[in-house]
Order: structure tokens, then C-alpha cells, then sequence
């Protein structure tokens, strides 16, 4: 039976990082 | 009888396929446009494990952009819905749920350990393959205390208006004909007088409301019963602040039916199956302030008694009553001036809190307790209505 591969670390920004891309601003919104 | 033929299930692994380009449709259906009554026939948080059976495909075939992608796209819908529905607990509640339920299977099925020893054999075999998420899962974890506390503040809200009325204005003991559910909004301003006419029942009512909401979306027993404990830390603070200011309810007759209706709640919580020890601790100031109410407030004997009795209430607070306390008739006397002071002597070197009134904006800090679900992702079945035909079962 084969070893499992280490499983790669997928990077993620933080919410706070996510807040100041702006990515939950509604587009819908004027 | 007619014969059913059952479709295989077993080629099925528990994974979900999509086209890149049927992200925003799945996001849409999924999140966007789902009503928490759309799911409520199937198994509780549905939405979760749906989303977690398309990561896990990105996974299978490695593919750490779509991966990214699902997951961003995922949150940002979310975020966004609640700030749609800032004020609804049902829609709150409802991603409490599922976004508690997503964190939970990233954890279950990362194939670290720790997260494991609950697993059965074909749960450890649909463990990812290829990702670590455990970032994502900071991400998840932070976006769940961002909902709480918004399913906090609109439960809070809600109950705003009810406390005090329910609490200490109207009566079922004292002979206060109860006014019923009526639709004011005004009891936090402590000058207002009459009562806003919410009875306790009506209080109890919502609160029930909101439990078995919490209950119906399969929110984390945990999770709930922290929205209760801070709910009842609330009911406390509001309640005790206004007996802190009012005369006109610092009275025997307030007191008897302060402690009628703080038992009413623990029953509540008895029959919930809530921890009752738990949150109880959070309304006993109000306890004891209630006890102070009815207790003889006459000789040096009584201020001994309330001195033990009242340990959680400040020296402040227990004199603040105590000053505020108003005879219902003539044959009831004020306190004197000289049983207060014997109260103060007698409690002086007690370190506590200089405060005179409670805190109303105190949170308790949030738990997600780790919650592995024994399903088994192979036997998720999706019902038509969704509509998400574009899922193809691998």
C-alpha cells in the first residue's frame, strides 16, 4: 500500500485581507 | 407490491463534479437564492455538504485553482447574503449552520489525525487527496464568529423591546392583568412608566422560537446553547439595570414575581435540554436581587443574611436596592438609613467591581467545538428541486 503524498498547503488571505480587497462589496449596490 | 429497483449507490464516492464555468451557477443556487425551507426535508446543512463534496473533487483531480476558487467564491457569497439579510435569524441562523458544518468537513476528511479517530473506514478513504486547507479553515473559522455575532445582535434586538416588561412589569402573580403581545417598542428608556406589554410568555415564546430555528437548520447543540447563555445574560443585564433605576419596581411584590418568572425560564431550559447549570449562572445576579426583594430587611440578623445571600451583587447594587426599595402599604416599613449602614460596614473590604450597572454589550468569547458528522458522503442524495442537474455524482 502507497504512503499518502504530503498534501500541498493552499495559501489563503485572512477574511480581514479579503475585506479590504473589497470582494464583498455588492455589486448590486449603487 | 410493485418492485423498486434501487440504483447502485456503490460506484458512487461521495464526490461532486463540475464545470468551471457552473461556479457561479452552483454559488447561486446553492447560496445565493437558497431559502432555508428549500433544504429543510433533507438532511441539516445540506448547502455544507454539498459544497464540501465539489472541494473535494478539485481535490481528487488536483486542481488548486478551482479549489481557490469555489472556496473565495464561497465566502464572498455568504458574507454578502448576510449583509442582505442583516436583520433576519432565520437566514443567519441558517449559515450559522452551514458555514460551522463546511469547517467541520474541512477538518473531518483533511486526513490529519487529530480530526480523524471518530471516522469510520470509508469516511478516512474520501479524505483529500492533494490540499491543505487548514488556511481556509482560519478563513471559515473567523467568518462563523463574524455570523454569530450577527445572530446575536438581531436576537438581542428582538428580545429588546420584551425584557422588561416581560421581566418586571407585567404580572401574573401580583394581580397586573397581563396586556398581551402587543407591539411597542420602548422598554429600554427607564422613565417610561406603564409597561410596554410584553408578558413573560411572549418572551419565553420567542426565545423558543429561536432555539427551535437554531435546532431545525442542525446548528451545533454547543453553538446554541452559547446564542442561549449570552441571550440570558442579556435578559439579565437589561432586567437588573432597570431595577437599579426604577422605585417603582424595587418592591416585595417584583421580587415574588421575578423569581416565579425566572423559575418559568429555568423550566424552559429544562425542557429544551439545555445546560441548565451554564446559562443559569449568567441570570443569578437577577436571583439574588429578587431574593433581596423579599427578604426581612430589619435587624442585624437580615444583614447578615443578605451580606451571604447576595455574593454576586455589589456592595453598590445591593445598596442601590435597598434604597430604591418601596413599601406596597402601610404595614410594610421602609429600610432605615441604619440598616444600610450596617450592610455597608459589614461588606466593606469585599474587592468587586465598582460598577453600578451591568455591562448590556458583554459578549462571551465563542466556541466551535469540533462536531465530526458520522454520515457518509456517498449517501447524499440531491433532491431535483435545487436544481443543480449540472452536478455529475463520481
Amino acid at each position: 500500500r502507497l504512503l499518502p503524498r504530503p498534501r500541498v498547503l493552499l495559501k489563503a488571505p485572512t477574511l480581514a485581507e479579503m475585506e479590504e480587497m473589497n470582494l464583498f462589496e455588492d455589486e448590486d449596490s449603487p | 407490491r410493485q418492485a423498486t429497483v434501487q440504483r447502485k449507490e456503490k460506484d458512487f464516492e461521495g464526490m461532486l463534479e463540475y464545470h468551471k464555468e457552473d461556479e457561479a451557477l452552483l454559488i447561486r443556487m446553492l447560496i445565493t437564492e437558497m431559502k432555508p425551507q428549500m433544504v429543510s426535508a433533507t438532511v441539516p446543512c445540506l448547502p455544507a455538504y454539498i459544497l464540501f463534496m465539489c472541494i473535494r473533487h478539485a481535490d481528487y483531480i488536483n486542481d488548486d485553482q478551482k479549489v481557490h476558487s469555489l472556496l473565495t467564491s464561497t465566502i464572498n457569497a455568504i458574507k454578502k447574503l448576510l449583509k442582505k439579510n442583516s436583520e433576519d435569524f432565520e437566514m443567519t441562523s441558517f449559515w450559522l449552520a452551514n458555514t460551522s458544518r463546511l469547517l467541520h468537513c474541512l477538518k473531518q476528511y483533511s486526513g490529519e489525525e487529530t480530526f480523524m479517530t471518530q471516522n469510520s473506514p470509508k469516511q478516512n478513504e474520501h479524505c483529500l487527496k492533494n490540499f491543505d486547507l487548514a488556511e481556509y479553515r482560519q478563513v471559515l473559522s473567523d467568518l462563523g464568529i463574524q455570523i454569530y455575532q450577527q445572530l446575536i445582535r438581531i436576537a438581542e434586538n428582538m428580545m429588546q423591546p420584551m425584557i422588561v416588561s416581560a421581566m418586571l412589569e407585567s404580572g401574573s402573580l401580583t394581580g397586573v392583568k397581563p396586556l398581551g403581545y402587543r407591539n411597542r417598542s420602548s422598554s429600554v428608556d427607564c422613565d417610561s412608566g406603564g409597561p410596554s406589554g410584553y408578558t413573560l410568555d411572549a418572551l419565553i415564546k420567542q426565545l423558543s422560537q429561536f432555539h427551535t430555528q437554531m435546532s431545525e437548520h442542525g446548528l451545533d447543540p454547543e453553538i446554541s446553547q452559547q446564542v442561549v447563555r449570552q441571550l440570558f445574560y442579556s435578559i439579565n443585564a437589561v432586567s437588573l439595570n432597570n431595577l437599579l433605576l426604577r422605585k417603582d419596581v424595587c418592591s416585595w411584590s417584583t421580587g415574588m414575581q421575578l423569581r416565579y418568572n425566572i423559575t418559568q425560564m429555568e423550566e424552559w431550559l429544562r425542557g429544551r435540554n439545555l445546560h441548565l447549570k451554564h446559562i443559569m449562572s449568567t441570570i443569578e445576579p437577577l436571583i439574588q436581587a429578587a431574593q433581596l426583594l423579599q427578604v426581612k430587611k430589619k435587624t442585624i440578623q437580615d444583614a447578615e443574611a443578605i451580606c451571604s445571600m447576595c455574593n454576586i451583587l455589589s456592595t453598590q447594587q445591593i445598596v442601590k436596592i435597598l434604597n430604591l426599595y418601596t413599601p406596597l402599604n402601610e404595614f410594610e416599613e421602609r429600610v432605615t438609613v441604619s440598616f444600610i449602614r450596617d450592610i455597608q460596614n459589614l461588606l466593606q473590604g469585599r474587592t468587586e467591581n465598582a460598577q453600578l450597572l451591568v455591562d448590556t454589550k458583554h459578549t462571551f468569547p465563542v466556541l466551535f467545538p469540533y462536531t465530526p458528522s458520522a454520515l457518509s458522503l456517498e449517501t447524499m442524495h440531491i433532491p431535483a428541486s435545487l436544481n443543480l442537474d449540472f452536478l455529475g455524482r463520481v
